[in-house]
């Protein structure tokens, strides 16, 4: 029975349930010696990683010759990934430089 | 220049590393760069610390006072060299231990394993950095790590992958002549790429990414160092 009184919002339930994915996330969080505190994070995470698993898709077909899929990293949101994971603070007169160069590539493609 | 080179099978790379939830790439890049550098002038090879440059080096680049190095926030490699020119040096990874969060600075003079006397910006042609890795020792790099997050392996060649993200500091330990890339139609050569995921990322740690096409941006801040030879 459907409790028309409560309305889903959010769409991770229904990334997760596209996909499958619950049973994959069990797996990720058992090899990957996971630990939500709250049935809420869990939940949070298990939308993410369902996101992650869909990328991880887009990756495969925009990088064929890789190997995409599962990784440490499937419960990060992008956002959280790179602010974790990465950290080159770049120079603004570097993106000027490949910029340029993006530019001087363009202009030599003549034929 | 050999169609093939691997630092690795020189001895000149350390174990990969774990920086853990921590924006420090920047220092782990700058550490391998170091301990290749050291390898080359010395033929020992030393585990280096990540954390001194992590507590210790808040070294602002010079033209853009905002690019400073902050720890866990992260930081520029050329950046890092300044300030080991300026320390004194570089300790090794068991006189001052990598914890994954930032601290008090403990440098101890005292205590220096490898001094940094000189660093150079390597220019953007890829003939160019194969030619200054084999000749200086892995160098210090930095791409778009937009791929990374899925990878788990083979030779990634994305068709796109944006060259202004640079995100992410790594260490460029060699390269190979034949990666078969079904986009580009045949085999292609490739770099391979220390990270600092530990070893259940990747390659046991390691990635392979196209060579050639300035892919990811790899090309564009690429960085070698020269230790002191005492």
């Amino acid at each position: 029975a459907i409790d028309e009184t409560i309305v889903q919002v959010t769409d991770s339930r229904r990334y997760a349930d596209l996909l499958g994915t619950e049973e994959k996330f069990k797996i990720f969080i058992e090899d990957y010696s996971k630990e939500y505190a709250t049935r809420e994070e869990y939940l949070h995470r298990l939308g993410i990683f369902a996101k992650n698993m869909i990328r991880a898709v887009e990756h495969q077909a925009i990088d064929p010759t890789a190997v995409h899929g599962v990784t440490p990293f499937s419960d990060l949101s992008e956002e959280e990934f790179q602010r974790l994971y990465t950290g080159v603070r770049v120079r603004p007169q570097l993106n000027r430089k490949v910029q340029e160069e993006d530019a001087t590539v363009e202009g030599s493609d003549d034929d | 220049l050999p169609e093939s080179f691997d630092w690795r099978e020189k001895g000149a790379v350390t174990d990969v590393k774990m920086q853990g939830a921590c924006g420090s790439c920047w220092a782990f890049s700058t550490t391998g760069a170091v301990e290749g550098a050291n390898f080359v002038s010395t033929g020992k090879l030393l585990n280096l610390s990540e954390q001194q440059l992590v507590d210790c080096d808040h070294t602002c680049d010079r033209k853009d006072k905002r690019a400073c190095d902050n720890g866990c926030r992260g930081g520029l490699m050329s950046n890092a060299y300044r300030y080991l020119i300026e320390a004194g040096g570089l300790e090794d990874e068991a006189s001052y231990p990598y914890t994954g969060k930032r601290g008090e600075c403990k440098f101890d003079p005292q205590k220096v394993a490898v001094q940094v006397v000189n660093f150079t910006d390597i220019p953007v042609n890829e003939k160019q950095i194969a030619a200054n890795l084999v000749q200086h020792g892995p160098l210090a790099v930095a791409l778009n790590a937009v791929f990374m997050q899925t990878y788990i392996g083979g030779v990634s060649c994305p068709l796109i992958c944006g060259k202004r993200w640079i995100n992410h500091g790594v260490l460029l330990v060699g390269y190979g002549a034949k990666g078969f890339s079904i986009l580009r139609l045949g085999n292609q050569p490739y770099w391979i790429i220390k990270n600092s995921w530990g070893k259940r990322w990747g390659e046991h740690g390691y990635y392979r990414l196209c060579r050639g096409h300035g892919m990811c941006g790899i090309n564009t801040m690429v960085s070698a160092v020269v230790t002191q030879v005492s």
